[in-house]
């Protein structure tokens, strides 16, 4: 069980680090792998992450900007989704922070993965909704219940 | 195996029976604050087999249900159906299409059902479990914890790994 | 010590019931005191909020959605700048989970209190920026060193 | 009283003197994902007095002076000074205008001066307070923690009545 593990954390790691710098257009991310504190013999090696956007010198998490953490934090899901698609991904306003430049590297490489794996993604940004194959419109009526209808893009409002 | 269509009724503000077709693909929900969107998400989550309430927004069984309105009773059951296509086979079970269904009634009690048959919770994590869907904690990112990743503690990150494993 | 605290107590919680109001178009929000749970004699009472927005029956805070909480949360700031106006207030995308509709209202009442209040806002959203009285940009340089310009609405790149 | 400039020099990713002014009103700072934004509002909290790193990113005091790039050298000293316009007398202090600096060295040193006169660090406090600056709570919202107050105990809620008192 360790080799599949080791085995699954390198390519992991890698494909870790390819997403990263596609998305930063440069930089490099790697995961390592860290002895646990706990004495216990058995206890297992845990998983820290590094990254490092291009140009800059430090690679601790704290300093990355909000946008930086979302992208990075979505490098690493690409990454393992790569390796071991799950059939069904659900995704709940990750592109929040991102500037436009980043939204549109996201849903150029969300793209990609859905030949493996699709994609439920709850968005209020324009970019994302229009590169959508369905779309789907929540609406609240004055009784407090929730609606769904199907929507095509021209119905949408000028999102912000 | 991909997640066909989606029936709520009583989970939560849905009220009405709601339906969502899904295709392969990327599918996009939309809509003002406050309207329900994250409820989609946690209805797919519960259905899954979901059993920790903050996951999912609640704190007792009965949060999920149709609290009520100025205009609107409240409701004691709250249902959700995941239909599955499962021609390829995938799922180790004998259906070109299965249907996965959770309620919950006002006293607590929870129901599931795999195509209409009454099933016990474990049935549902197992047929999940073998077809991995909903297993992997990557699979879903919640709402304001996109960077939920980057704070795990290096031990529960490990567990990210070993899931894709 | 205890009636100022009261009285300010009183204040902000009836203008945070007007912006609430005023935000959700309805519904009620209030400020109640709790008693402390510890068993000390001296310790003193605790706020509690309660925000049900309109035609809803439920009105703990964990069924809020995640833009109705950021204009819950700005309805109590403006509540207690409205009673007591610090001269300079920094927010950091506040704006990010709101809709366009929200985003109209949030500004809209910002700019009613810039006249004892000043705002520095961090913003990506174009209707937060249009209705500012000054814009920055600020961009990373390819020696990783930040760069301030002043900006005019015109030189911004359509944003998401 | 209103912030009429502030001058960063060190701080953070801002390497080169940088300088903005501000009026009256709102002023809105925009740039892309990591150009230094939030930082601005970190420059705002420290020269105030900040003494929590966590609230302004940081783990120690040289954390807060550029760190060098592949193109630039790490420098040795943070500095960031807040001009505030002081004509109405709002600021218990003889001037029309009053600069306040803070620095920080890589010894891990603090250096506070109002007017380029070295003062303590609770010379500046004092100050902030007895004009109310910077000193409510309420007057900072961080990124992606606007509904913080909404998840405060009872007790630390209270906190912000009594500033606003
Ligand atoms: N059991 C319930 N009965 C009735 N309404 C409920 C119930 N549980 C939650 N709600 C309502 O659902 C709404 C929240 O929906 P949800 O969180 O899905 O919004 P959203 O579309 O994701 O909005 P946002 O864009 O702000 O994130 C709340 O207004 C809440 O009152
Ligand atoms: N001491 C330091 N030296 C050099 N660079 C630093 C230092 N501290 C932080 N940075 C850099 O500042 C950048 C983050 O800036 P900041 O958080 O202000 O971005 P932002 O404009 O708010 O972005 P976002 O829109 O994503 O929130 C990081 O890329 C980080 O590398
Ligand atoms: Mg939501
Ligand atoms: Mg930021």
């Amino acid at each position: 069980i360790r080799t599949k593990f080791v085995e699954t954390f390198h390519v992991v790691n890698e494909r870790f680090g390819e997403y990263f710098t596609r998305f930063f257009g440069g930089g490099q991310a790697e995961l390592r792998l860290v002895e646990s504190d706990a004495d216990d013999e058995d206890s297992e090696a845990g998983v820290d992450i590094f990254a490092q956007p291009p140009g800059k010198r430090i690679s601790n998490l704290t300093v990355l900007s909000g946008g930086e953490r979302s992208m990075t934090s979505v490098a690493l899901l690409f990454a393992l989704l790569s390796v071991n698609p799950a059939p069904v991904v659900v995704l709940d306003e990750v592109d929040a922070a991102l500037d436009e430049a980043n939204v549109t590297r996201f849903v150029g490489t969300l793209l990609e993965l859905r030949e493996r794996t699709q994609f439920v993604v709850i968005s209020h940004n324009r970019r994302t909704i229009e590169a959508a194959d369905a779309i789907y419109g929540v609406s609240m009526g004055d009784d407090s219940a929730s609606r769904v209808l199907s929507l095509k893009l021209a119905d949408l409002p000028r999102t912000a | 195996m991909y997640l066909r269509r989606l029936e709520v009724h009583g989970f939560k503000a849905f009220a009405d029976r709601q339906r969502f077709e899904f295709g392969p693909g990327m599918t996009v929900i939309a809509g003002p604050n406050g309207s329900g969107k994250s409820n989609v998400a946690d209805a797919l989550r519960w259905a899954l087999g979901e059993q920790s309430a903050k996951q999912i927004r609640a704190r007792k069984t009965e949060d999920v249900i149709f609290s009520g309105s100025d205009k609107r009773r409240q409701m004691g059951l709250a249902e959700v159906t995941l239909y599955l296509d499962n021609s390829d086979g995938w799922m180790p079970i004998d259906f070109a299409e299965v249907a996965v269904t959770r309620r919950a009634h006002r006293s607590g009690e929870n129901e599931y059902l795999i195509n209409n048959q009454h099933v016990r919770l474990s049935d549902v994590l197992d047929l999940f479990r073998r077809a991995q869907v909903g297993q992997n904690s990557y699979a879903h990112m919640s709402q304001g914890l996109v960077d939920e990743v980057l704070a795990l503690r290096p031990q529960d990150r490990r567990e990210l790994i070993e899931e894709a494993a």
